[in-house]
């Protein structure tokens, strides 16, 4: 009567899939395409390539119900590829990635582009082309998923000629979906995500075949996120056995200079002090009660420097402006980006920016447009830090803002871990660390707001008389 | 550069252990005891058993910062217990669990428990002890998580002479955590679960030695839930190839009427026709493009009878009632409990109160209960379908509601997959068919408050005179 299993992951989110993002027929098409878009981008970033990405969605047959039909979903990019050995599991398998080291990227799971092709199989029994090139020969790969056991089936393999030195990624696959009802988001994620990504060149064909062109407004390329060390601030028994694990030193005073980031000879001397420990002991033959101290000893050092933020690629104030001048017009635009913070160890940047009037339509709410990662976030915004930042941190009286103006606020979070609310990555945690950088950030361009209201209503005044 | 890795499940949820309740030393504690208590509940509804937990906190050493200290935490219950040769598995493995069929209960992902003894693992270096006994002997095994392979580690396995015909399970481990920041959070959460549980006995002994006890304040066992057959509703390829690869029906029609509830013989050979196929077709021998048209003819098929709600357990409105006046002592108290409807395939019941007066305080916002599968939902209120419900489809002054009413809302949605937005299991996702459920549940409680509101104001006039 009580019947234990063991379920794979791939099944856990075939299962769960709504916490996913696919609860339903037009959310399945807009999580898909936004899983898709967002592994390309990080594919041009790690390669410093200007992106050059193309969405087309064909609808090609009938659906089971009314507003729910057969499409075809092909996402190409000019990225960096993925290497023929890892295209199966890459595509095929959860927690398969090349994210989980120390820097920042869109994707941190290992999971989004897998969900997406297995919500095209499992609706409509097909196999899904991957084409990729890293250098050389491009690769043809049609793939279907195992669920059960989490691993890719390669039901075909072909080896092309690369007559045109091309570079990048195709996904080419079908799924059931409902395009009637989430056309106005899918839009509007081209178009925050051309916000965030000024340099990169998006085009949307719909299945009406109209066309959403997003051009690059600049040629910039922000600096590229380097690997980093851990922080020892965070730091448990696990992670600690597992850097011990890989290190090739001989001492802990070395040990921990070389596996931590912002640690150097003094520092290290004193936390292993702290923790009662000799600095010329082998970390590989440290024993159980050894190692706790030493954990609890780095838990307890308050004085190491802040996490060092070169993990992380804001998008920079000049390129956030160039992509909100270009997307939203308005008449006035201030941005700010906060110096780096950490929480948990895991190094951050805000950057905030106020845009009023021109093409900004009047509102009844502040229109908020949310990043992450250079990723918009659309959905959940009740639930997100920013939302309450924005409604309870800021008295926006004191500003001179009116009820109705025509104002939008843009906030960017950048972390090596965006504390997501969930792995759907919608909404954003409420770190008192992150909070107080938005509140700070946003209360900053709200000042340059009142100026330039108050510049504004003095002109006014003095043109009516 | 571009280096790809594999993560096990549990070291995915190592990594993203935020997502899943442990954000901070005094969530996490908040998260572990929630855990463990459900797992208890279920242990006891499993097997008809009037539950008797008991959770013991106690301080057993300083931490590393100022509220956070070193806990020993103890929960013992008087459930079905666990298998000698499924412990280690159930408790070290991320995604084992006996709780992946087809019937209600709180646990449903496989995870809780091992994160709960994770978290334990990674902040104090110490194994965990797991005792328990279905029948016969007791075992009690000492345990460590391998969290890179996601396996158990067994320490020490001991078997006892059983006494005292005992059954059940002790959890016994430490953990590093913060009570002081959590305990309003922890008491309201036993408290609550009196409310939804008002047949189980519950005792919390803090750290301070203080005794928290909720007695039971009935024998009555709400009808257990039934194991039953999945819905055609819903069903995709995936779910489809798994039943036709267990199935033993050598015929189409027996193999739709043996593997899906609701469908009989008529229903199965409408949609045998519907898909083209024939009704003494081999269901292992179809091909691809069949067992494709067999899908799609089961979600074009529109006259499935609703989902058979044998798989749910509601609290019933007795128990509620006797659960809200134990715990709340309101003057007025109207529950209601709606018919068995269905989303996505999937069956469910709302159960609704409305509590007014008596020892219910005045409060600026209507205070809300929200309950899921008979457990408490204390975070994310503002992301829940409830609170959508109760702001923004009730209109109160309708039924004479004054703003600082001594006014409460309680809800339970009960379902073979509540749709959570996280694995977190806090915050209820906007199914339409949820929220038109508790819209017209939460209508026909207030309707009953307003006829009790107006009878009390006329009795108040009456008296004045
Ligand atoms: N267009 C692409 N170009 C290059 N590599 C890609 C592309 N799409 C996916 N990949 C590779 O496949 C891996 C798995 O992608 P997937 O989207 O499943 O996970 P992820 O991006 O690492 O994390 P997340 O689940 O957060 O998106 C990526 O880590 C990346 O290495
Ligand atoms: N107190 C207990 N008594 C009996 N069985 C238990 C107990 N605690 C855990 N188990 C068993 O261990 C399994 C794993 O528990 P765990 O909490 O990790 O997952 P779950 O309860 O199945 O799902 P969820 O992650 O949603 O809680 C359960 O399915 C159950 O079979
Ligand atoms: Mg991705
Ligand atoms: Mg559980």
């Amino acid at each position: 009567e009580v019947k234990f299993e063991k379920i794979s992951p791939a099944d856990f989110f075939y299962r769960n899939r709504d916490i996913a993002g696919f609860t339903n027929p037009s959310r399945s098409l807009y999580t898909s395409i936004r899983e898709l878009v967002e592994n390309s981008l990080d594919a041009c970033e790690m390669g410093r390539i200007l992106p050059e990405i193309i969405v087309e969605l064909q609808e090609v047959g009938e659906g089971s119900s009314e507003d729910v039909k057969i499409f075809r979903l092909r996402v190409k990019d000019n990225g960096i590829g993925v290497d023929a050995k890892h295209i199966p599991h890459a595509f095929a398998t959860v927690f398969y990635g090349s994210k989980y080291g120390y820097r920042q990227s869109r994707g941190t799971f290992g999971l989004g582009g897998t969900m997406a092709l297995l919500y095209g199989q499992i609706t409509t029994n097909r196999p899904v082309t991957v084409i990729s090139c890293t250098n050389g020969d491009i690769h043809e790969f049609v793939l279907r998923i195992d669920v059960v056991k989490n691993e890719p089936i390669v039901l075909d393999h072909k080896i092309h000629k690369n007559n045109d030195e091309w570079k990048g990624t195709i996904i080419d696959y079908y799924l059931e979906a409902d395009y009637t009802n989430s056309k106005a988001k899918i839009v509007e994620y081209f178009r925050n995500t051309a916000i965030a990504n000024p340099n990169a060149s998006l085009t949307f064909i719909d299945p009406k075949g109209r066309l959403y062109y997003f051009p690059r407004v600049t040629e910039k390329m922000p600096e590229p996120p380097k690997e980093a060390l851990p922080h020892p601030v965070g730091v448990d028994v696990e992670t600690m056995k597992r850097l011990i694990s890989m290190t090739k030193s001989e001492t802990l005073l070395s040990f921990l200079t070389s596996s931590f980031q912002r640690v150097g000879p003094k520092t290290a001397r004193e936390v292993i002090e702290l923790a009662g420990l000799e600095h010329v002991a082998n970390p590989k033959e440290l024993n159980h009660d050894q190692l706790t101290a030493l954990v609890e000893a780095i838990k307890r050092y308050k004085k190491f420097r802040a996490p060092d933020p070169t993990p992380l690629s804001p998008i920079g104030k000049d390129l956030l402006e160039a992509g909100i001048r270009a997307i939203l017009m308005p008449e006035f635009l201030y941005v700010v980006q906060r110096p780096p913070q950490s929480y948990s160890g895991f190094p951050f940047i805000v950057e905030a920016a106020i845009a009023y009037g021109g093409k900004i339509p009047p509102s009844e709410n502040i229109q908020i447009y949310r990043f992450a990662n250079k990723i918009p976030l659309l959905y959940d915004e009740r639930a997100d830090v920013v939302w309450k930042v924005v409604s309870e941190r800021i008295d926006w009286n004191n500003y001179n803002v009116s009820k109705g103006a025509p104002l939008a606020v843009v906030t960017h979070i950048c972390s090596l871990k965006v504390p997501y609310k969930s792995v759907g990555k919608e909404a954003v945690a409420d770190r008192p660390e992150i909070e107080r950088e938005l509140t700070i950030a946003i209360r900053e361009c709200a000042r340059e707001l009142k100026h330039y209201l108050i510049k504004v209503e003095r002109r006014t005044i003095a043109i009516k008389r």
